[in-house]
C-alpha cells in the first residue's frame, strides 16, 4: 500500500488548501529554511494517529492549527487528510482509503475514515492493520538520525519487534 | 512469537552486517541482544569501521553514526519494508560520497517502500523520482510548487 | 556585578534584536529576563522571523533556529568577544542563502576573536582564510595534509 | 590572544605527531566523514582543562588514548599541546605560553605550563584568566548547534554573565 495524496488546510503553516500527490518511489521535497517541509512531516505524523505534540516541536496539538501570517488571520480548524491506496495492483476507487483528523482551535477533535466519524483509536488501528507499526520504523525526524543509538536497547528491540 | 523474534533478528542481523561492509567499504558492526530471553532483550549496536580497532558506538563521528543507522534502516527494511517511509533530512552530516552511497540503498528501498525524503542536497535530490518544492511567497503561508519528474533521467 | 550584569544584558539584547532582523530580513526577536534578580535571573528568547505570527522557538524550523543561535553568538561576541570561538559543523541545518549570512556574519567576529570552524560546505569554505584538510590516508590514523590560504581572494 | 599551534600525539585518531599552526582570522578545518574533524574539537577543549568525558563522546578520559588501527598499536600516552600568543602586539617568545596536557593508558593524567609540571587547576584558571570563560561561550559541538536554545533559563544565563 502506499500514499496516494496529502491534504493540508489550516495545519501549521500551510493556511491554504494544500494538496501533494506522492508517487511510487522517491519523493524528495525541497525548499528554503522555514518554508514548511518539516510541517509536511508532522502532517503525516499527525493523521497517522500520533499523539506526541513534542515529537511535532509542539506543546499541545492546539499549536497544529495555523497561527495566523501577515494579512491573514489565524485559522479556527486545521484538517489534514491522507488518501492510501491498498491493493497495488487494482488502483480503484474501493481500494483507497482517506483519513481525515481535524482539530479546532478550541481543542475539539475529530477523526474519520471515508467521511465517516470514528475515535482515534480507529485510525491508529487501521494503519497498525497496513502496515505502519512503531513510528521510530518509519518516521525519522530532523536532527534525530542517530536517535536510534542513543536509545536504551530495551527501547530498540521494538524495531525488531516490527520487523517480526 | 519467540521463535519470529530469533528468526527476524537474525536475518536483520546477516543484512546489517552485510550492508555496512558494503557502504564503510570494510570493517565490521553487528546487533547483539542483551538476553537469552527473547520477552525482554534488548538490543546492542557494535560497530568498527575499517581499520579502526574499537567498537564504541559513541566515538564514531557525526557522519559515521549516521551510515551506521542507514545500515540497521536497510536492514530492517529488506526483511519487513513498511508501506512508507519518511526521512527528514538525514544526510545532514554526510559528504557527498556518503549521500552517493546513502541514494544507491534509498533506491534499493524504494523498490518494495513508498519513500518521502526532505533535503537541501544536490545529490539527493538527483536520486529522486519525483520533486516538491515547498516555498512561503506570502511571508508565513507555506505553499507547494512544481512539480518534477524522474530528473535522473535527464 | 548587579550593573554589569544588566548592562551586558541591555547591550547584547541590543545587537540581537537588531542582528535578528538582518538575518531574517524582518521579523522580530528579544532576550527576556525571567526575574527581576540578577543573581537568579534566567533568559528567555522569543524570536518571531519575518510574517510570522508568533513567537514559540520550538515550531521554529531546523535552520531558522540556527540562525537564533547564531545571532545571540554575533551580539555576545560583539560586547565581549572571546580569544577564540570553535564551530563544528552549525552550518548542517542551513540553506545556501543562510550560509552566505551566516559567514557574513563570522567575518565580522573574526576580526576580534580567532575562529575555528569544521564544515563540509564550499560556500563556508569560501569564506575562510586559511583552509586545513584532514584525511586518513592509513584507515583509522589521521593527518593534516595541505593549508590553503585565503581562498577568499582567488 | 589567540591559538599559535596545536600539537596532537596519541590523541584520538591522531596516532602519529601532528602540529596544526592556527592563523588569525577564519580557520577552516575539512575533510571526509570520520577522518578527525571533530577529534581537532575535543584535542582543544581537553587541553584547556575540559573534564566532561561526555562532552568529547567518551565514557572516560582514557578514551582519549589511541586506540590502535590498521598495524598500529595502541598508544601509551596521549598527548596534546597547546601554545597560545598573549600578546598581539608583540609576538615575541616571552608572550607565548604552551600548556600540555597527558594522560596514560593506565589513567594517570599530566599537566604541564611552559614545561613546568602544575595541577589541572592551573591550567582551568590560566585559561579563564586570558578571557576563556564557560565552555558553552566558546565550543559549539557537532549537532548540538540548538543546546543553547533547549538549555533551561537559569542555565543560558551564563553567557550574560561571561558576557558582563
Ligand atoms: N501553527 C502554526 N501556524 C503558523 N506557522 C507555523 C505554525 N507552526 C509552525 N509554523 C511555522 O512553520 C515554520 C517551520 O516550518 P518547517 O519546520 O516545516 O520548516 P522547514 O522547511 O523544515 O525548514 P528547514 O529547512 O530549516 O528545516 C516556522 O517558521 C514556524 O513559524
Ligand atoms: N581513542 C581513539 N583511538 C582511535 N580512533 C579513535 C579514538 N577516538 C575516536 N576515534 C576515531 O575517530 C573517528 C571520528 O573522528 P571525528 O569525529 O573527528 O570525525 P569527523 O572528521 O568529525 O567526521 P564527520 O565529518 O563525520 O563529523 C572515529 O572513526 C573513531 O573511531
Ligand atoms: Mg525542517
Ligand atoms: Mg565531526
Amino acid at each position: 500500500m502506499h500514499i496516494k495524496s496529502l491534504q493540508l488546510k489550516g495545519f501549521k503553516s500551510f493556511a491554504d488548501e494544500t494538496e501533494i500527490r506522492f508517487s511510487k518511489g522517491i519523493n524528495c521535497i525541497v525548499g528554503p529554511n522555514g518554508c514548511g517541509k518539516s510541517n509536511v512531516v508532522d502532517a503525516l505524523k499527525w493523521v497517522t494517529g500520533d499523539t506526541s505534540s513534542r515529537g511535532m516541536r509542539a506543546t499541545n496539538m492546539k499549536d497544529m492549527v495555523f497561527k495566523g501570517a501577515m494579512g491573514k488571520r489565524a485559522a479556527r480548524t486545521s484538517e489534514v487528510s491522507i488518501t492510501i491506496s491498498r491493493d497495488e495492483l487494482l488502483p480503484i476507487k474501493e481500494n483507497e482509503i482517506t483519513v481525515t483528523r481535524r482539530i479546532k482551535s478550541n481543542g475539539d477533535s475529530e477523526f474519520l475514515i471515508n467521511d465517516r466519524k470514528v475515535r482515534l483509536k480507529d485510525i491508529q488501528e487501521l494503519f497498525l492493520s497496513i502496515g505502519l507499526g512503531h513510528k521510530d520504523y518509519v518516521f525519522f525526524e530532523q536532527g534525530q538520525i542517530d536517535r536510534v543509538l542513543r536509545l536504551k536497547p530495551e527501547e530498540r528491540r521494538v524495531l525488531i519487534d516490527d520487523a517480526a | 512469537i519467540t521463535k519470529r523474534f530469533f528468526a527476524a533478528f537474525k536475518a536483520v542481523n546477516k543484512v546489517f552486517r552485510q550492508t555496512f561492509k558494503r557502504v564503510f567499504g570494510g570493517g565490521s558492526a553487528r546487533l547483539v541482544l542483551t538476553s537469552e530471553d527473547p520477552t525482554e532483550a534488548g538490543i546492542e549496536i557494535e560497530a568498527k569501521p575499517p581499520g579502526k580497532k574499537h567498537s564504541n558506538i559513541n566515538l564514531l563521528s557525526g557522519g559515521e553514526r549516521t551510515l551506521v543507522v542507514i545500515s540497521l534502516l536497510y536492514a530492517l527494511y529488506s526483511i519487513h519494508p513498511a508501506p512508507f517511509l519518511v526521512l527528514d533530512e538525514i544526510d545532514a552530516a554526510l559528504d557527498e560520497i556518503n549521500i552517493l552511497r546513502f541514494t544507491e540503498l534509498l533506491k534499493s528501498i524504494s523498490e518494495k517502500t513508498q519513500v518521502i525524503v526532505i533535503t537541501h542536497k544536490k545529490v539527493t535530490m538527483e536520486a529522486a523520482d519525483v520533486l516538491y518544492g515547498v516555498t512561503m511567497e506570502i511571508p508565513g503561508i507555506s505553499k507547494v510548487v512544481g512539480v518534477s519528474f524522474a530528473l535522473s533521467e535527464v
